[in-house]
């Protein structure tokens, strides 16, 4: 779950 | 999201805008590498492949779908278009596609963050992206007479590299959770390997005189 909110970059 | 990083997402479009500029406008891809355009269509395929299911904002989705569709178009004029077609430096551009994708594809296997198809594949995309640019390096190495939107083609590029490092540094003390070393690290590769071309860029630059990159 740590990383699933990370991934906002493009 | 910080002004880093939209500065670096613009300077990445604007790359983009350059290219196809040249591309369309004076229907030539003189001195560009279908390898890397191939290469970067990979990348945005094989990270974008939560398109529809991990919704982060409407700038994200966009921003996703017009890199998808650019660099889509990039590879289809330097491949199909009659005329385009004609001005690819064929013969030039010999990087081995092999060489990036095999060991990207090894370590993304060896270090992804969890098994899923999705996130080994997200991690393919940023160790190949890492690399991506270096069969566009050498094949400026190769080409004499580099014109002016080539050139500032691949400084955006890099430009682009530069301001999201700021925008890891920025978030990195500004965002408790914000830990991201693998992208980091690729990051930081990727910025690394521009630093030959920006010596070249900012030295022609300063003395006025045509862009060439020593062999």
């Amino acid at each position: 779950a740590e990383d699933e909110d990370e991934k906002d970059e493009l | 999201m910080n002004v880093f990083r939209l500065a670096g997402d613009m300077m990445h479009l604007l790359s983009i805008v350059v290219l196809l500029l040249k591309i369309t406008g004076i229907k030539s891809c003189r001195g560009i590498s279908l390898k890397t355009q191939e290469l970067y269509l990979l990348v945005f395929i094989t990270r974008y492949l939560d398109i529809f299911t991990n919704f982060v904002s409407l700038y994200n989705t966009v921003m996703k779908l017009v890199f998808l569709g650019t660099s889509s178009a990039i590879v289809y004029y330097m491949r199909y278009d009659r005329i385009i077609k004609l001005t690819y430096d064929k013969e030039q551009d010999t990087f081995k596609y092999l060489l990036l994708v095999a060991p990207s594809a090894v370590l993304a296997l060896a270090t992804s963050h969890v098994y899923t198809v999705l996130e080994v594949l997200w991690t393919f995309s940023i160790y190949l992206e890492a690399v991506a640019i270096m069969p566009q390096l050498v094949l400026l190495q190769r080409t004499q007479n580099i014109d002016n939107l080539t050139g500032n083609y691949v400084f955006l590029l890099g430009s682009y590299r530069g301001l999201y490092i700021l925008n890891w540094i920025y978030r990195f003390f500004t965002e408790k959770h914000y830990r991201q070393w693998l992208v980091w690290t690729c990051g930081v590769v990727q910025t690394i390997i521009y630093c030959d071309f920006f010596y070249y860029y900012f030295l022609s630059w300063q003395n006025n005189e045509k862009l060439a990159l020593p062999a």
